[in-house]
């Protein structure tokens, strides 16, 4: 099963939930694989020193002919596996532009690993671009997470626009696994408003769990953890955990 | 005096950032013009409604010749004018790969109105791309908001090198104006101790007044409003004057 996580906006827990909800289906059981697509690495980070990963996803876009399997990591969480990501990422774009089978790379690149895991779980950087492209294109399911701000609202239309566009282009079967509102402060009427709105326009799609700010969610990655290994019993992995549970709910049906 | 607002990393504050400062030089009596280069409209949004924005700064991209004179749009502040983003800046990339001169677009478009205006301020989209580099090499000076986050710092020595490439490939003048730190949380020693590695990390560089995180900063884009217009004796409007006076004062060292 592979789930994308993506939003264009920037900084609106992408790698916070794609990091917590890995985790917590390694720590249920499931063999999990995070693939890192961001030329920033920040899932790659919490699991790995700079000079641990010189194998890195982008192999999967330079190279004509590429096993996947040669870049999977172990992290030191039990079930947990990790693709690192790596800057050169970044020239992806523009080195694949005009290439016909540019979004379907990553892919092809899946296609050896996939019977090797229960959930692949992919990180998206902050754009509409080429890798967030190839993302969707190798998933069966995105989620979404959207902060409570004006600016998020507005980006998701254009996000639906992408995703309708991958359906309708190269993927028929990608769905929506839902919304996640995250960094939710609920001292705020702002937060509150938007949360309403958020529900409104997506209606069941919309996780019941909301993941609040949290100091414990914000100090894990620090610390070179998920959130289940660094506080668990705290309101953040509560949290993450209950959208786990909600995710293989999903993903069953 | 042209200011780029930089940092690959999202959600740092780079729009709020813009914004504010741009409108606290329009309030002390600066003809500034705000340039939004990403393909997300954030700036943009805060002033205009998405049906009043049909030219946009994706002509200095697309055209051959082109007068960025027919974007610049007043604002309802006095003194505060801008040139809109549109969606279509996200195709810039892989239009203009290969293309020579496609570092230097903004800088030539950017020519016809340097006399017009006091200030430039120009709005990065989270990314070290052609976008990024075109608001660089535009520039006389970069403001760089980092949010005390763990990942934050790792993305920083990245965002030098580009920096330094740009410098030396294009842009000789280009200073680093400031670092800010944004969206500080002082109830959490991550963010006291990530403060403190930025303060170690640029010295002089680092602007004294530090951006806390405030209720009032992240809901005055919901009215369309900047902070000195929505929430004045607020401590965010108090903070982001201070940095303007600060701008005001290293600009003209
Ligand atoms: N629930 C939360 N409570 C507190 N801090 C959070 C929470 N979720 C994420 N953060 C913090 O907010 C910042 C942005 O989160 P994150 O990096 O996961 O977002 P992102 O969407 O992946 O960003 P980017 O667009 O740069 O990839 C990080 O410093 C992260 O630690
Ligand atoms: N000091 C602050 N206090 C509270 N909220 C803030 C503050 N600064 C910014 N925000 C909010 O944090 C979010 C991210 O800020 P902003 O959009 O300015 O960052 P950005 O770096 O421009 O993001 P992107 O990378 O997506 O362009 C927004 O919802 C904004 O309103
Ligand atoms: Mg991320
Ligand atoms: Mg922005």
């Amino acid at each position: 099963m592979n789930i994308t996580i993506a939003n264009q906006k920037g900084g609106v827990g992408k790698t916070t939930t794609t990091v917590n909800i890995a985790a917590g289906l390694a720590h249920k059981g499931f063999k999990t694989l995070i693939i890192d697509t961001d030329p920033q690495c920040n899932s790659t980070s919490v699991f790995f020193e700079p000079h641990e990963t010189e194998k890195s996803l982008f192999l999967a876009f330079s190279e004509r002919e590429f096993n996947v399997r040669e870049t999977v990591k172990e992290t030191h969480v039990k079930g947990l596996y990790a693709v690192p990501a790596s800057i050169h990422l970044a020239k992806v774009e523009r080195m694949l532009a005009g290439e016909i089978d540019a979004p379907i790379k990553l892919k092809k690149a899946l296609q050896s690993v996939t019977n090797d895991f229960d959930f692949i779980m992919i990180d998206s950087p902050p754009s509409l671009g080429l890798l967030t492209v190839n993302g969707l294109v190798a998933s069966d399911h995105v989620i979404i997470p959207i902060a409570p701000s004006p600016w998020a609202l507005e980006g998701v239309e254009d996000f639906l626009d992408t995703f309708k566009g991958v359906k309708e282009t190269f993927n028929e079967e990608l769905k929506i696994l839902g919304v996640l509102i995250t960094l939710y402060d609920s001292r705020t009427t702002l937060a509150r408003d938007a949360a309403i709105r958020i529900k409104e326009m997506f209606g069941d799609l919309a996780f019941d769990e909301i993941i609040h700010r949290s100091i414990r969610l914000e100090e894990s990655p620090a610390f070179k953890e998920d959130i289940f290994s660094f506080a668990p019993d705290s309101k953040g992995a509560v949290s993450y955990e209950k959208v786990v549970e909600e995710v293989i709910r999903r993903v069953r049906k």
